[in-house]
């Protein structure tokens, strides 16, 4: 594994994008990693709709809340195409599925794997750099105020509560750390994304980690 | 969720600039150290702020097995 790794160096990660005041970071997340998992297959790097995953994944909440592994089986499950985001943009609110053709064009998936890493920081690092970015649960209470910098202190494993992207690590520096992407737009954290400490399972990053196939 | 007062969003305010005061105070002299403050969530309460953007739900997931491949579902 090099020292240090990160998928947007390969511009298979889009950008960063703004939840609102919704509350679908389990959509954000599952979406990004199935935009990058196409990319990462050669296919044009591209917004796929969250919206569709928000108001059509009848096991989760819309902007209520929801599970990424309940998005995951979902997706898995019914093989629905996600549609680009253009054709089913995101509106911040939940609303009635809409449904499409069978020769609409979408992106679907093969599969998902989800795995319990803490105490493994090292094999997840293994799993990005073999399969792509990961959909990661974190405690997310002390982020509210994160400004930059590595988060490795006031942040425990204790409670996970919102779902981010893991693109990237970095253990170049003396403290290594996971680069996270967020879903509060580009004004947060480190033009929206996170670092956070490497080892020690900081924020509860390796407890609940999913990766796509497509 | 509804209008919120000056006096509600002065009092969240308050109670954000204090917290990152005690979040900044532990390990000041630790390079490379995440930094809080001021953003666009300082204005609401941490219930407020969780009650909006933190609402993942989580259910087990299986330890991984480095001597197992990692299971994939349905992939063939």
């Amino acid at each position: 594994l090099p020292l240090r790794f990160d998928w947007r160096d390969k511009q298979v990660v889009t950008q960063v994008r703004n939840q609102q005041t919704c509350g679908g970071c389990w959509a954000f997340s599952v979406v990004g990693v199935v935009e990058s998992a196409y990319a990462i297959k050669g296919k044009p790097l591209e917004d796929l709709s969250v919206q569709q995953v928000i108001d059509c994944s009848y096991n989760n909440y819309g902007c209520n809340g929801g599970s990424t592994l309940n998005a995951l089986n979902w997706l898995n499950k019914t093989q629905v195409k996600l549609v680009r985001d253009s054709e089913y943009p995101f509106k911040a609110q939940s609303g009635l599925c809409h449904y499409f053709s069978d020769t609409q064009s979408g992106f679907s998936i093969k599969g998902y794997s989800a795995h319990d890493f803490s105490d493994q920081e090292d094999e997840m690092a293994k799993a990005l750099f073999t399969f792509g970015p990961l959909v990661g649960i974190v405690d997310a209470v002390s982020w509210q105020d994160y400004l930059g910098g590595i988060i490795q202190h006031h942040c425990s494993s204790g409670e996970a509560n919102h779902a981010v992207i893991i693109t990237g690590f970095d253990k170049t520096g003396s403290t290594p750390y996971w680069i996270v992407r967020n879903s509060w737009g580009s004004s947060w954290g480190v033009d929206g994304y996170a670092y956070v400490k490497m080892g020690g399972n900081i924020c509860g990053i390796a407890d609940f980690v999913s990766a796509v196939f497509v | 969720t509804g209008p919120r007062s000056r006096e509600q969003q002065a009092a969240a305010f308050r109670e954000s600039l204090n917290r990152h005061r005690y979040l900044n105070s532990f390990f000041p002299s630790e390079n490379s150290t995440a930094i809080y403050g001021i953003n666009q969530f300082s204005y609401l309460f941490p219930a407020e702020f969780k009650a909006t953007y933190l609402r993942s739900k989580t259910s087990r997931f299986p330890k991984y097995s480095a001597a197992v491949q990692m299971s994939i579902s349905n992939v063939s």
